[in-house]
């Protein structure tokens, strides 16, 4: 058996102009870490990278600090349009989803476009039905929103009618 | 934009990512995140790769391909194909990104371009690392 490696990201930017408490950085970091343990407890026990990746990024879906799942950014309508792949190295198949509205964790989503092979990529709402009918779970749109999207997006709707959109902050444009 | 690289014991490599995009953007917008080889790529016996930033660029670039192909190609080490886009392509332009990325070997990459990236990774001996700014 070889050696194993496991990396994660949760986003990168400005991290100084983000509006976070120490608090909420300490929280984020803990997150990071729980995905890196789930992840490494497959690997660990021989399991696949496939699904070491889907672990790992299922918990910063569901973590409220990162932008994707729970916690999404919301869109200029005001709701949420999530995006996701997966990619096989082994078999060098891949699924995505984009654009999905109702499903809770869309990397399952996408994995399970990768395995059915029927398609790379599915979008919108045929994205949504497809897993829904894969038995995946499906939630209302507002499910992903935060106090702190809703106030991001406020903010950046005002820095557009004052004109000073470049200005914004760091959480204001990503989070 | 969250994302992870995995090398299993058997030698096998797999990538995934998933994205809100950004705050207030236009309805429809598609990022690099589900783009197989923008965002997302893995090949056995070469590199996976997860990207975050400016997606429109790592759809323009081909980003995850990119760097496997430096990787295979060029024979250039993780480290320097994933540097090459981030740093010294990217960076000049004030396109903000990042990425994670692992090769066959297990050997880690973690660039970014911008003050801080969360991130974190276990290595082969397991020692975990979690980080956010430099």
């Amino acid at each position: 058996m070889g050696p194993v490696a496991l990396a994660i990201h949760g986003g990168c930017g400005v991290m100084a102009k983000l509006d976070l408490s120490e608090e909420e950085w300490a929280a984020a970091r803990v997150d990071l870490r729980r995905s890196l343990e789930a992840g490494w407890a497959i690997l660990s026990a021989g399991g696949s990278a496939l699904d070491a990746v889907q672990v790992a990024v299922i918990v910063m879906e569901d973590s409220p600090h990162f932008n994707a799942g729970y916690g999404a950014a919301l869109n200029a309508a005001g709701y949420h349009e999530l995006d996701a792949s997966i990619m096989d190295g082994q078999t060098q198949t891949g699924g995505a989803v984009a654009g999905s509205r109702h499903i809770r964790n869309p990397i399952r989503a996408a994995r399970l476009v990768m395995e059915r092979g029927e398609a790379v990529l599915l979008a919108g709402h045929a994205a949504d039905d497809y897993a829904k009918a894969g038995g995946l779970e499906v939630v209302p749109n507002s499910h992903f929103t935060t106090e702190r999207r809703v106030k991001a997006l406020a903010a950046m709707k005002e820095h557009e009618k004052q004109g000073t959109a470049a200005k914004a902050s760091e959480s204001e444009k990503h989070g | 934009t969250v994302g992870a690289v995995a090398l299993d014991a058997a030698g096998h490599l797999a990538a995934a990512t998933s994205t809100g995009g950004y705050n207030n953007k236009p309805e429809g917008r598609v990022g690099d995140s589900p783009i197989i080889g923008a965002g997302t790529y893995a090949r056995d016996g070469v590199c996976a790769v997860s990207g975050t930033g400016k997606g429109e660029f790592f759809i323009l670039h081909a980003v995850g391909h990119e760097v496997a192909s430096r990787v295979a190609y060029l024979g250039e080490s993780l480290e320097q194909a994933s540097s090459k886009i981030i740093i010294d392509e990217f960076q000049p332009r004030s396109i903000g990104a990042g990425l994670v990325a692992v090769d066959a070997k297990g050997n880690i990459a973690a660039p970014y371009n911008t003050d801080g990236m969360f991130r974190g990774w276990v290595t082969p001996e397991g020692k975990f690392f979690v980080g956010t700014h430099d």
